[in-house]
């Protein structure tokens, strides 16, 4: 029904255009209609990091895609917030600036969503309250091990 | 509602049985290459109803069943059970009176897969409908597996309107 | 010319199969051939990291994909070195025991092959004797500056 | 030989002249996302004679001409020049003789490209051949752009054989 689809497309965009520059300290971006149906019309994604004004989506960088991705991803918890959300290494393509960035709204939205996350990077492990760790001195057997900062870095430099 | 831990056993690289707490809203997982923390977010995928063997990158479905190590012989058997604080009564139908709600799937190397609800065998349909309208289900945008981050944002102008209406 | 495939397929399968306990730090791994005929046969990778029996590559990790086709892309320079070596990002999943070897392998090819690596890794810009560092001081415009190690670590931290 | 300097202009984020120096064999590139890191891997390929604007990331082969940025207007042209030290004559053919090898290409928003052989106008044909051998190319396995590693061991067997016969 062609209601719901604009209410959706609607509060979907509104928390893009948030997002987009919480996470790149600037720029802005936004989500497009390519047809007049609202039936059968696609979306594409416009971004623009802070001074370009690059065309397409496949201009970006890696971890310009990342990023722009994440925001894209947390516009939809905006819209039905998931009681949690698991996160596998996605801060790996980010310098640390932008892993900064990220780790404060991740910081933010842990108010109303429960954050799950891999991550081999420190910045990012200093953002939660628990750490798990997981070994294994037996190899091949994942076992599971209780560990601070200090050791969780540790783990991530050894194998 | 939020989730206050998980129990694997058997299941890939978790052979014994082993309880990973959640206790708090930010919750990190960390550990060397290989030592099974994507097996973990694969977990939480096949328990929540996911059917297809490449998604959990196997083969055959039996793939997710710990085959063996250097020190341990394969087992025939494996089980997740995802345990959620629904003190919030948020999880809809007749589980909102239910404070923690609790949901199983057990798998043995013939196949068959059985599915529990708070201890009570159930179908797989009893499972993925208690998750309508949360969010959450075995392909949801609310968990990420590694390395596809950037495919939301280069998905087709279709497939991204798909995507949208099913996170709605 | 089946006998120059069969030449061909040996030198690589050797050169995996030393590459690759070099970075796992022990495990083994190898070249199959799918078919009878060498001249149409297909070839598959077969890998156990140490202490592992897993059977397709598919269940591989992150990591442990990454490091096994590094193994199998320095087994080709085995059989053809190229002049140079590019690399973008390659140790972006590895945990920082497994970037040590890779670091160490990368050290020694570079007798003979020139390496030029794209990283964020504080370890792996350790490793070259000349730090190129790119920055956008005007936005959208890259410029070249000269970086030391700390310039280097902290550019990768700033944006 | 091996690869002593880039040197680029108008090409994607590098409107400016810009020579890119490797004076050893360990040579690091370091710097924030976006600024221009990985635009240096597809100049490398699109000089080696790289034709397809969806393996530069781009919709048209003009994509790889600067397109402007909040304060500057797009150009013209890209440019970009390798230049190799051939001191140990590895570089075959009649150029081995030749202690410093220079290959350029040159693109104007019409279209057509110009190669050019250490400042001597030749065909794609000429660069494609003078790396013959080498492993060297805008596909080879000696240039390994971000993201793809492992699709070296993801491939079908099929693929894997014509890899390896590429590469001898
Ligand atoms: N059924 C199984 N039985 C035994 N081992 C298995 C099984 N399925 C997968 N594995 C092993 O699990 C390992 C992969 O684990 P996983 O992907 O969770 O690692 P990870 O901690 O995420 O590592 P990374 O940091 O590299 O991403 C592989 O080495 C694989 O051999
Ligand atoms: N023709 C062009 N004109 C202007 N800017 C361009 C052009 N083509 C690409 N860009 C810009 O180049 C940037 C991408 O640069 P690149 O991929 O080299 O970044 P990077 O340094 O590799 O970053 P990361 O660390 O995230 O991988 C994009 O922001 C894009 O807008
Ligand atoms: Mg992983
Ligand atoms: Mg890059």
């Amino acid at each position: 029904t062609r209601s719901r689809f604009r209410d959706t497309f609607d509060k979907v965009n509104r928390g893009f255009q948030n997002m987009f520059p919480r996470l790149f300290g600037g720029g802005k971006a936004s989500l497009e209609l390519t047809g007049d149906d609202l039936l059968d019309t696609g979306i594409t994604v416009m971004a623009h990091p802070p001074g370009k004004r690059n065309s397409t989506i496949h201009l970006l960088s890696g971890g310009e895609k990342a990023l722009t991705a994440v925001a894209l991803v947390f516009a939809i918890f905006h819209l039905n917030p998931a009681p949690f959300c698991m996160l596998d290494e996605v801060d790996a393509p980010l310098d640390d600036a932008n892993v900064g960035r990220f780790c404060a709204l991740v910081r933010e939205m842990s108010e109303k969503t429960q954050f799950i996350f891999i991550t081999h990077n420190k910045i990012t492990m200093e953002l939660s309250q628990q750490l798990n760790g997981i070994t294994m001195k037996e190899p091949g057997v994942s076992r599971l091990v209780a560990v601070d900062l200090d050791e969780a870095a540790a783990m991530a430099a050894s194998a | 509602m939020r989730l206050s831990k998980i129990k694997l056993a058997g299941f890939k690289t978790f052979v014994d049985p082993t309880t990973i707490p959640f206790p708090s809203n930010l919750v990190c997982i960390v550990g060397p290459n290989g030592c099974g923390k994507s097996n973990v977010i694969d977990a939480v995928r096949w328990v929540m109803g996911e059917s297809s063997a490449k998604h959990l990158r196997g083969d055959s479905m039996s793939d997710v069943i710990f085959n063996g190590s250097s020190t341990r012989k394969p087992v025939g058997q494996a089980s997740i059970e995802l345990v959620f604080d629904n003190s919030d009564g948020r999880l809809g139908g007749e589980y909102a009176s239910y404070s923690e709600v609790a949901i199983k799937r057990v798998v043995s190397r013939e196949g068959a897969s059985n599915y529990f609800l708070n201890g009570v065998r159930c179908r797989r349909r009893d499972i993925t409908g208690i998750f309508l309208g949360t969010g959450l289900g075995p392909r949801s945008y609310a968990v990420i597996e590694q390395g596809t981050i950037s495919r939301f944002i280069e998905a087709k102008p279709e497939e991204m309107r798909l995507f949208l209406e099913e996170a709605a």
